[in-house]
């Protein structure tokens, strides 16, 4: 569940294997270009030199024993889609990989990837948004250790009021919202509303605050 | 402010004037290309095909009318380096240049774009922290209408308590966290907290009640 694979070290693969190792994941990071192993040989847990379209290769480093394989070696539609090919081979469960293109994001789906990222995509729109709605900043902004969770309302929790739980001295966590059955949500609630069963509570706070909610209302 | 040009119509580049036109602003769409012009001219409000290191076609076509510019020609750092001057030359107040690479990040910068974007690196660190945490939803997934703000404590506040002053109720705000002068901010401030001039309201809400709240508190 901490044990990443991460093939191809472009500046995709390299900002995927930074934050990976800064989070203290165990990474693996390979590459058919010795240069960009060496470089970052110390910062993972291991780099290996190796071609990824080759089978064999993959399968020595133990590619198979990986839950998750990240996945972005270029241009190239044929080479990502053998490694994609190779990596589920070998049983990999999750496999993520970045497409060079909208195009070879529909054959990368259909070939068996389990995640495809479009980088320049995701960034266009991001970026297209702040610009129009400034007053919206960015909530990865928001410091790593803050989450944003939703909840079914626990048993515990039927028909009472949401002043009356006082869940923020309670759990330290802080209800932004409230989500009916049909996933519309309310922000404007009242505090006296009574929460029921076919409700989700949309929460905010810190993240460990939010683990233990959830080990708690189990 | 709702006038933007695009030059450079990659994957990037369309995700930027798709948004745009899907928000309602006004995009003038540029690209050596004249197929790539094509396909997009229905969407935009004009696109013109026409070489962006050419200052003289630049001008032609009200390059320095508009307040914000976004660049994204491609790997050519050249190319970039000429597109930006030209912009900056004909008075564009926001220049914003998608860089090929974290060395192409560097001279960008110093020639004088406003923002520069890297979709890869940015792309990289949001998966490997959504693979670590899983637990905290990109907020960006969180509705359009939502916004994240932060006010200074308005005079009509200091020295009285968050829950006297009823913030959520009257104005349809979520007070999620207090900051103080230092830039440290509490998510698990008490309700009987009393605000001071020296604090910013981290603030959550439809944006409209943002810009209301924006509005009075001036
Ligand atoms: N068959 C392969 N096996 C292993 N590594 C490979 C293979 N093919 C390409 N690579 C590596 O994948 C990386 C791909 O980076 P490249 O810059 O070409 O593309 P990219 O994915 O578009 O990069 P970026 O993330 O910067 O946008 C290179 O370092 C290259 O050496
Ligand atoms: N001097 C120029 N004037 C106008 N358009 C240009 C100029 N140079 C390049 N372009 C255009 O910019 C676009 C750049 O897209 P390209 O796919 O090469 O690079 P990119 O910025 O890496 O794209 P992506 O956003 O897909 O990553 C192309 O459509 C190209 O025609």
């Amino acid at each position: 569940a901490d044990k990443f694979i991460v093939i191809g070290l472009g500046e995709f693969g390299l900002a995927v294997c930074n934050k990976l190792s800064d989070l203290n994941m165990e990474v693996l990071a390979i590459d058919k270009d010795s240069e960009k192993v060496q470089s970052i040989q110390t910062k993972v847990t291991s780099a290996v030199t190796l071609d990824a379209t080759d089978e064999v290769s993959l399968k020595a480093v133990g590619g198979g024993n990986f839950d998750t394989a990240i996945v972005s070696v270029g241009d190239d539609l044929e080479a990502s889609v053998l490694v994609v090919l190779h990596l589920k081979k070998l049983g990999v469960k999750c496999v993520i990989v970045k497409a060079a293109s909208s195009l070879q994001d529909k054959v990368l789906g259909m070939i068996g990837a389990d995640k495809i990222i479009l980088p320049e995509v995701d960034a266009g729109r991001r970026l297209a948004s702040s610009l129009v709605n400034p007053i919206s900043i960015d909530f990865s902004e928001l410091p790593q250790d803050i989450g944003y969770a939703e909840f079914r309302v626990p048993k515990a929790f039927y028909n009472k009021t949401i002043a009356e739980l006082d869940i923020r001295r309670k759990y330290s966590l802080n209800i932004i919202g409230i989500k009916n059955e049909k996933g519309a949500f309310d922000l404007a609630f009242s505090p006296e509303h009574k929460l029921s069963d076919s409700e989700h509570l949309m929460v905010i706070g810190n993240k460990t605050s939010i683990k233990k909610f959830q080990e708690k209302e189990k």
